[in-house]
């Protein structure tokens, strides 16, 4: 009879205990590669900065009675911000859409100049000169329908921003907090 | 604050307090990263700049931030007992950074005008009531704007009431301003939450009594002053 090493004749069925960690290592290790999916998949997306500027043609602002009275620098603000919000939740990056910030409004001869910075958040890092095109394309096609404001469409600029400008950018401009409002009373 | 709650962090990122010697004078509000707007009035003892301070964030101990004054600049016309001209401009030594804490508040243009009845809010490190101390968490409440008609009123302000001057809080009392608010901010939000300067707290009979509201320095009615002084 051969001696060759061999398995020996003594049964090797696992114990109970065993059974049950090689169970639970299964499960975690299923987890946790579920887990890592969902985080880079959904959670891990990157905020992304787009730089946007136009120019409004001598705006008219409609105040409450319906007569259009010289623009409120204040007022124009809030209509172009709410234009390129929903510019962009009628898009079909609104799932990717965060926000927009006014930045800066430039009083020119022929109407104001609007530099705005707009947020989006998205999963991959894919060349982002490809969406400063997408961007560009969703504000020319949508702004030249628009009447809310005469803009000029022609005059419609997008430019990719690192993140840290972005942040910073967002951060120095005026009158925005991260807080919401709830004065409680 | 009279009958205020204490502020949540990061919620009024503009708002300062005025030390000098470390001891808090008055509010402050940010308008960029080297000047802030406040009273003139508190200015009228302590007239030496390096001896001031400027302090950010919620608490006044421990501050977020703080910065030495290199001057502040007091309206030409203001003169203590009129309390007309109540504003002066404060440029700090170093520029602040901001962040989510620390942020400058936008500055209306001076033709904008504001209504009556509209909502505004007030902060400050201010006293709770008449005689009281000064906070070291940052309160705020919740006011409206008064319409000069009624402020000017004889039982309220009468003539007291001058151009450049306009009351906030309610006829009925209970929230207002305080001593130690002097200088800080009455601000509202457009419909996207853009805050706007539109208010200097800067004196009222008292505080939170009945017929007395607070009255504010008008931001509208010196903002090419602003401009003058700060290039703002």
């Amino acid at each position: 009879m051969y001696r060759t090493v061999g398995f020996g004749t003594r049964s090797r069925n696992l114990k109970p205990w065993m059974i049950a960690v090689l169970i639970v290592l299964s499960l975690t290790v299923v987890a946790v590669t579920i887990g890592l999916l969902v985080h880079f998949l959904v959670f891990d997306q990157k905020k992304e900065y787009y730089h946007g500027s136009f120019k409004i043609l001598d705006p008219q602002i409609n105040n409450n009675f319906g007569q259009s009275n010289t623009y409120q620098l204040k007022d124009l603000r809030e209509t172009t911000e709410n234009l390129v919000d929903e510019i962009f939740i009628d898009s079909a990056w609104k799932k990717n859409y965060i926000k927009n910030q006014v930045v800066r409004l430039t009083p020119e001869e022929d109407g104001v100049k609007v530099d705005v910075i707009m947020v989006f958040q998205f999963p991959s890092t894919e060349q982002r000169a490809v969406r400063e095109k997408k961007i560009q394309s969703i504000l020319n096609q949508k702004i030249r329908n628009l009447r809310a404001l005469p803009i000029n469409a022609s005059s419609v600029q997008v430019n990719a921003m690192s993140s840290s400008t972005g942040e910073l950018t967002v951060q120095a401009s005026c009158g925005k907090r991260v807080v919401p409002l709830n004065v409680n009373r | 604050i009279a009958s205020g709650v204490i502020a949540p962090k990061a919620a009024w990122p503009w708002q300062a307090s005025l030390q000098y010697d470390n001891i808090h004078q008055c509010g402050a509000t940010l308008i960029s990263n080297t000047w802030l707007v406040t009273a003139a009035h508190c200015f009228q003892k302590y007239k030496n700049p390096h001896q001031w301070t400027v302090s950010f964030g919620t608490k006044i101990n421990p501050p977020l931030m703080k910065r030495n004054v290199r001057r502040f600049i007091i309206h030409e016309k203001y003169r203590s007992a009129a309390r007309e001209y109540d504003i002066a401009v404060v440029q700090v030594s170093s520029r602040v950074t901001f962040s989510d804490d620390i942020r400058r508040i936008c500055l209306p243009e001076a033709s904008a005008s504001f209504q009556p009845n509209l909502t505004v809010y007030i902060t400050g490190f201010g006293a709770l009531y008449y005689g009281g101390e000064s906070q070291n968490d940052l309160r705020e409440a919740r006011v409206k704007i008064i319409s000069d008609d009624v402020c000017k009123q004889p039982q309220v302000y009468g003539n007291d009431i001058k151009p450049g001057m306009f009351c906030a809080g309610y006829m009925e009392g209970i929230y207002d301003a305080c001593r130690g608010d002097s200088g800080g901010p009455l601000v509202t939000r457009d419909l996207k939450d853009t805050w706007y300067l539109i208010g200097i707290v800067s004196w009222g009979d008292n505080c939170g009594q009945k017929d007395k509201p607070g009255v504010y320095t008008q931001v509208t009615y010196y903002r090419n002053w602003i401009a003058s002084k700060t290039g703002i």
